[in-house]
């Protein structure tokens, strides 16, 4: 298993390599990968070398080639596919985004409890009652789950997610979920993180 | 200056402690504030001895004094107002999110460049043309600022942020941003935070 920042590095070093490709570079320096990265050379070189990828240092890397080999190995051959649970209004915002996006992480059914909201298609994207989610989850080939529930909900969402089959979950509830060990959890707390930029701006946590 | 590991942490116990006196409790020892922040009981100790908070060990802490103390750490005396750039989906999503839910941290302005959004009040926010930012930063007080425009954009809707005197900006768009020093930058990645769940929920990234 590749650890965790390691994976992370690799996720920046795709975005990188991505918009190298669109500018049309062909082949770059692990320095110039470093730099771009925000990491020394070495780390990369060492990254690079962890996950088996070998091009010739003096003439740098292929940009396509090693796009491509990174993208096999974070990626699910075949796509990831993905379920919202919880579609207001920070549901509905992802959803609009992570709409056709991605080639490779689709979000393919939304899941709710207000009535007002199951049925809809939501850019592009079904919602179905929560009640729905075991079955839809089999139909569809779901193996993440998003929670964007109210806080109090949160566990119960996971649960239901992990019930369904899920081995990954991004959780935007500011609540800790208790869940099984072998199910990965990214927590995104934006409150938090606003509190903390709210702090730090003070003139006298001054720099 | 308290380091940001420390402040992320009184983060978490102000969180857990007003969910405490919410639900009665008058004192809390230190182990038990450590097991629900899911630290080490010396870690609380040592946070709460930095910010100068001597509570009896025998007694434990009593709720509400270590609430209002960690508090007055973390916030600015009469709050801090911030304007958000960028009112699309996400940007929406937060405001809608924000509008009223703390009370030292209230998002007082939006600004947009789209002639649909400018003018509109959107939960209770007004939407001014981003040309307004620095004479309506000054107006407000604003001292931060959350980015949520598109990637392309995030840099100059920054200096815009900057130059109109914020000291903290929030930023959620895909990019690094090339700021100051002494301006204070949470970055909140939700496609990398996605990106990682699918990776490790593949079944060979297995535990
Ligand atoms: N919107 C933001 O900017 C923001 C910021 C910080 C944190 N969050 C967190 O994100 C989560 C969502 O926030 P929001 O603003 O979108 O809230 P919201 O109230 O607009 O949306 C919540 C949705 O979840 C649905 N729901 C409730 N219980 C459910 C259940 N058991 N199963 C399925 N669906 C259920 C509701 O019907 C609703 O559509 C919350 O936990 C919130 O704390 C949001
Ligand atoms: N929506 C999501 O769930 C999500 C997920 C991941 C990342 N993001 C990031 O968040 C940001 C916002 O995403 P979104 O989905 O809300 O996009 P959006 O297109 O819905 O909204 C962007 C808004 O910014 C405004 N804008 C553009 N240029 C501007 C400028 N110079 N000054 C002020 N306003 C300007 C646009 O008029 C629009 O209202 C993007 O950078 C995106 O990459 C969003």
């Amino acid at each position: 298993k590749i650890p965790d920042r390691t994976i992370e590095r690799l996720i920046t070093y795709r975005r990188l390599l991505q918009k190298q490709a669109v500018e049309g570079v062909i082949s770059i320096y692990s320095h110039d990968l470093a730099t771009l990265a925000h990491v020394k050379p070495v780390q990369v070189r060492r990254d690079l070398m962890e996950i088996g990828f070998s091009g010739s240092p003096s003439k740098g890397y292929g940009v396509q080639g090693l796009l491509d080999y990174i993208s096999g190995i974070l990626d699910m051959p075949g796509g990831t596919k993905a379920a919202l649970v919880g579609a207001g209004n920070l549901g509905r915002a992802l959803l609009s985004y992570f709409n056709g996006r991605s080639s490779t992480i689709n979000v393919v059914a939304a899941f709710d409890v207000d009535t007002n909201i199951i049925g809809r298609v939501i850019a592009g994207c079904r919602c179905y009652d929560i009640q729905e989610l075991g079955a839809r989850a089999k139909e569809f080939g779901i193996t993440i789950g998003i929670v964007t529930v109210p806080a109090t909900q949160a566990q119960s969402a996971a649960d239901a997610l992990v019930e369904a089959g899920v081995t990954g979950i991004l959780n935007f509830a500011p609540v800790p979920l208790r869940i099984r060990p072998d199910v990965y959890i990214v927590q995104v707390d934006i409150t938090r993180a606003l509190e903390k930029v709210a702090h730090f701006a003070k003139p006298q946590s001054a720099k």
